[in-house]
């Protein structure tokens, strides 16, 4: 499920995210 | 788990009104007083002689501007940074469209029934180009209707929380999380519109939250029309945020 979400960089970016998912 | 007192109800109410005043894109007093800039009939026809394509870029990018504050309002919202990153996702992919349409009613005159777009205050009309009247008006419908609720600034930024953080999103990780955050907010919310006088407007709320879900929906099924219709120039025209959230990943990849 997860996976699917794993190319939203913009929006992991926006939310401070810098290094991309981890584990979720 | 126990339910909020009513001093952590009031801290959950402060730190959501605050959000919401400090990410509003443009100040509901700044609104009103740019209510008298409406679009001469020579600029409305201009709009409407502009291609589709331009039309939607122009929408996108004003959606996409939007969408970045309702961003950083998530942000601010406590407990919601402190959800796993793949749920911070879930919600904001789901919800920030229904957000944006919630704050548009700040930007509406249901006195002529007009919204702030590009700088003045434009009717359905101006959007003919984008080729989905029956979404636009249903768009203006469903802000009208925000409008004759009559929402205090607080409720709006209590409502648009809830709407935000709601536990029956798929792909939901910690869904336990989301449900506890969402039950304080709605209890905050409930907190203040009975505070208010104002809890005849809690049993209409469901209904505003169906329709965004439709509108939305609709958007996204316009949207996939679009780029079927257009598909040489689907992926240049749209800003990169906006194909992120909104377009199937085959199609964000192609």
């Amino acid at each position: 499920e997860s996976k699917s979400h794993q190319k939203v960089t913009l929006l992991q970016l926006l939310l401070g995210h810098q290094n991309g998912a981890k584990g979720n | 788990s126990a339910p909020p007192s009513g001093t952590q109800l009031d801290h959950v109410i402060q730190n959501i009104v605050k959000s919401h005043r400090e990410t509003c894109q443009f100040l509901p007093e700044q609104l009103q007083t740019l209510r008298w800039k409406i679009f001469s009939q020579t600029e409305v026809e201009a709009y409407q002689r502009k291609s589709t394509e331009e039309m939607w870029q122009k929408c996108a990018h004003s959606i996409t501007d939007a969408i970045q504050y309702v961003v950083e309002f998530a942000k601010r919202i406590e407990g919601f940074m402190e959800l796993c990153q793949n749920d911070q996702i879930v919600l904001l992919k789901a919800g920030s469209l229904e957000v944006v349409l919630l704050r548009m009613c700040q930007a509406f005159n249901p006195g002529n029934n007009t919204v702030f777009f590009e700088g003045k205050y434009a009717g359905p009309e101006l959007f003919h180009a984008l080729g989905c009247e029956d979404l636009t008006s249903s768009v203006f419908e469903f802000s009208h209707g925000m409008c004759s609720l009559r929402l205090s600034e607080p409720e709006l930024a209590l409502f648009s929380a809830m709407v935000l953080i709601s536990s029956d999103r798929m792909w939901l990780q910690e869904r336990y999380k989301v449900e506890k955050l969402q039950t304080d907010i709605q209890l905050a919310l409930k907190h203040v519109l009975q505070r208010n006088r104002h809890d005849t407007v809690l049993a209409k709320l469901p209904l505003k939250v169906m329709s965004l879900r439709s509108l939305c929906g609709r958007h996204a099924e316009k949207l996939r029309i679009f780029c079927l219709t257009h598909p040489l120039v689907a992926h240049s025209i749209f800003p990169p945020l906006y194909k992120e959230l909104f377009t199937l990943e085959s199609e964000h990849s192609a």
